[in-house]
């Protein structure tokens, strides 16, 4: 999971398309 | 009517419309763009400039560029109905194992077959454009492949539903649900053979699309050999590479 936190990060920012 | 146990016409078609806005809505260029751009050629002294640049410099040049490409992967992803459901363990394995592969499938957007160019950096390149690197065998299997699938005539739907497809495949080592994945998988298989049956096509260019599995696969194969290759000559300029691209291609 620490290897992956950019990923992680990338995956829980809302998307502009979700306002 | 019932397309099969658990996917009616309805539910094909509520797929086929996410997936397709989600694949628009995150490619990095749009087509209008693209063919507005299609004779903005790289000079042959630029390219003659890019091919005397440093291995290094040129690895550094294409890993940026591999990377911002792979964000709008992940944002792809992350719009497609049942991604997001998956545990994030799962979400990272399928984008870790499919991104590069979804690249490649989006790359024949940016590739110009009457002139085998391909879209870099603000202009259309040439194969010999990427001397630098080092790696012609894996730049020749990119080009070709970008041919091969640009002969297909992908219409965008296609194209969208079939990275999907890929970035959906449930055998993926590692996963833990992948029953899950698999369900998810099916229905865009349903909805690609709907969009092609549609389209007038036939199950043949649905056998023909999945016949570039294997070049694709190779060519992820090939990248990693030449990046750890890279890696051993220059390790520095390998750990400044963008950290997403080491978390995407770190062992």
């Amino acid at each position: 999971t620490e290897r992956h936190k950019i990923l992680h990060r990338l995956l829980q920012d809302s998307s502009p398309a979700d306002g | 009517g019932a397309l099969s146990d658990d996917c009616s016409l309805l539910d094909i078609e509520r797929i086929t419309q996410n997936v397709v806005k989600s694949h628009i809505e995150t490619c990095q260029y749009s087509t209008e763009e693209l063919k507005r751009l299609t004779w903005n050629l790289y000079t042959p002294e630029e390219t003659r400039s890019f091919q005397l640049k440093s291995a290094e410099w040129m690895w550094q040049q294409c890993a940026v560029h591999i990377t911002n490409a792979i964000q709008y992967v992940v944002e792809f992803a992350k719009r497609i109905s049942g991604f997001m459901d998956l545990c994030q363990n799962d979400q990272i394995i399928l984008l870790k194992a499919g991104c590069l592969e979804v690249l490649l499938i989006r790359m024949c957007r940016a590739y110009n077959s009457t002139n085998n160019t391909l879209f870099f950096n603000g202009k259309f390149a040439s194969p010999q454009f990427f001397k630098a690197l080092g790696c012609d065998d894996l730049v020749n299997a990119i080009f070709e492949l970008a041919k091969s699938l640009c002969r297909l005539q992908l219409s965008e739907e296609e194209m969208a539903l079939f990275s999907a497809a890929i970035l959906l495949s449930p055998d993926r080592p590692w996963l833990t649900e992948s029953q899950q994945v698999q369900k998810l998988q099916e229905k865009i298989y349903l909805a690609l053979q709907h969009s092609l049956h549609m389209g007038g096509g036939s199950q043949e260019k649905l056998d023909k699309m999945a016949s570039k599995l294997p070049q694709m696969k190779s060519i992820c194969n090939l990248h990693i050999d030449k990046l750890e290759f890279f890696r051993l000559l220059h390790p520095e300029t390998a750990f400044s590479f963008p950290p997403l691209y080491r978390e995407v291609f770190g062992s």
